[in-house]
């Protein structure tokens, strides 16, 4: 079976802005 | 069919037909009897020792009259019609010139100045290259030529000086006295001549744009003085043998639309007034003059159609072993390199495609969290994933992993 895509949402930005794209 | 190109299509050398350049064309002389009013002039009858009748010229009489554009009429040896300067020492003081711009540049072979008159004693030949600015002597001719023109009677042409004026008094001979011909030929004597393909010296030695006659002095001193009415010039004929200049790209010029000059019609991708450069984009190879060998033909960039501008490179031209110089500028549709022939960073070729094709190159699309950066391989496509990411553009989680909170391992192993 497929994984699921990535989903960004649960993903923590914290510490991370720079890489959060811009759309996120 | 095209002189330019040979049965097969292949380009070759095509030259312009011989032809008088000055035929028909304006000449502009600084003096022309009977402008001022009618004047009187007195001439000697041909074969007739000392027999001499006199005349009127009168500019505004057309039977009595002796325009410059005589110089460049139909030449009809049973009904000459002349040229003719003002009369008298003071109207000569100084040179008397006949100006003819030739409209565009010629490669001319000769130059020739039919007299109704006896011949100068003195005369020089100038030629200009850029429409009249500036000058330069064809040759110089003069029973002095050391006094006249300061310059050595018939000096040896060299290759060192074979793109320089000489003087000679070879016209000098005076008979006939009237009728004489002066010619000069451009090549005649010059130790290049013979290959003149590969010699750019006589190649621009014969190049000229406008034509300069100057009379410099009508007797030589010591010779019998002439009644002041005598004295004058008169040409029937003023020639120049030649080609429209095209460098070899060309089998003829024509008439330009707008501006109505003379142009070359230019072929082998070569482009402006003499052919004397590559059309754009056509710059793989750099323009050369075409030669009996060799075309020399212009060849477009090869660019994949994703540019329209290119330039040329000497040095890869070189490295190519002078097969290939161009680069193409600003490639479009994601595509980069010399010929825009691979695709862009960010960006992988569809190989479903040509090259040329529009959409040859397709975007990477890197997951901007699953993927470690943003080129992806060229032919596959494959994004480079981080540990445990999976997917062309690494947009999911390998088997066994799964996701997690952070951006830096989003895929972390199943404990």
């Amino acid at each position: 079976e497929v994984q699921p895509t990535l989903d960004m949402a649960l993903f923590d930005w914290t510490d991370y802005e720079d890489m959060r794209p811009v759309d996120n | 069919p095209d002189p330019c190109y040979d049965e097969h299509g292949a380009a070759r050398r095509c030259i312009p037909d011989f032809v008088n350049a000055a035929f028909g064309k304006e000449v502009r002389a600084s003096s022309t009897c009977g402008l001022k009013g009618p004047s009187r002039y007195c001439a000697q009858d041909k074969g007739e020792e000392g027999a001499r009748t006199c005349h009127t010229c009168d500019a505004s009489d057309p039977k009595r009259a002796h325009p410059g554009s005589y110089l460049t009429d139909l030449n009809n040896p049973h009904n000459l019609t002349c040229w003719q300067s003002e009369t008298g020492v003071q109207a000569l003081q100084g040179n008397v010139t006949l100006t003819l711009s030739l409209g565009k540049k010629f490669e001319v072979t000769y130059v020739s100045v039919q007299f109704c008159s006896k011949r100068p004693d003195s005369m020089a030949i100038f030629k200009s290259m850029d429409y009249g600015k500036t000058w330069v002597p064809f040759q110089f001719y003069s029973t002095q030529c050391r006094k006249v023109f300061n310059r050595p009677n018939r000096a040896a042409i060299t290759k060192q000086n074979e793109q320089e004026a000489v003087c000679t008094d070879a016209h000098a001979d005076g008979r006939p006295l009237s009728g004489g011909l002066v010619a000069f030929s451009t090549l005649d004597g010059r130790p290049s001549a013979h290959d003149f393909d590969n010699s750019p010296v006589l190649q621009d030695w014969v190049t000229a744009t406008d034509v300069r006659v100057t009379f410099s002095r009508l007797t030589a001193p010591g010779e019998p003085d002439e009644d002041e009415d005598s004295l004058f010039y008169a040409v029937s004929d003023l020639q120049v043998g030649g080609r429209c200049k095209c460098n070899g790209h060309a089998s003829r010029c024509v008439k330009e639309r707008d501006t109505g000059g003379l142009v070359c019609d230019c072929k082998h991708n070569t482009a402006g007034p003499e052919c004397d450069r590559c059309k754009p984009f056509h710059y793989d190879r750099p323009w050369q003059r075409a030669t009996a060998r060799e075309a020399h033909e212009c060849v477009a960039c090869n660019c994949n159609l994703h540019a329209r501008r290119c330039r040329f490179n000497m040095e890869l031209y070189k490295l190519s072993g002078r097969k290939s110089g161009g680069v193409c500028l600003n490639c479009r549709h994601n595509t980069a390199g010399r010929h825009c022939h691979y695709c862009k960073e960010g960006y992988y070729r569809d190989l479903s495609k040509p090259i040329s094709h529009r959409k040859a190159c397709k975007a990477c699309d890197c997951h901007p969290v699953g993927a470690a950066g943003k080129t992806c391989n060229q032919t596959t496509g494959q994004c480079p994933c981080k540990d445990g990411v999976t997917g062309i553009t690494c947009n999911r989680c390998a088997k066994g992993y799964q996701q997690s909170r952070s951006p830096i391992a989003p895929c972390i192993k199943i404990p």
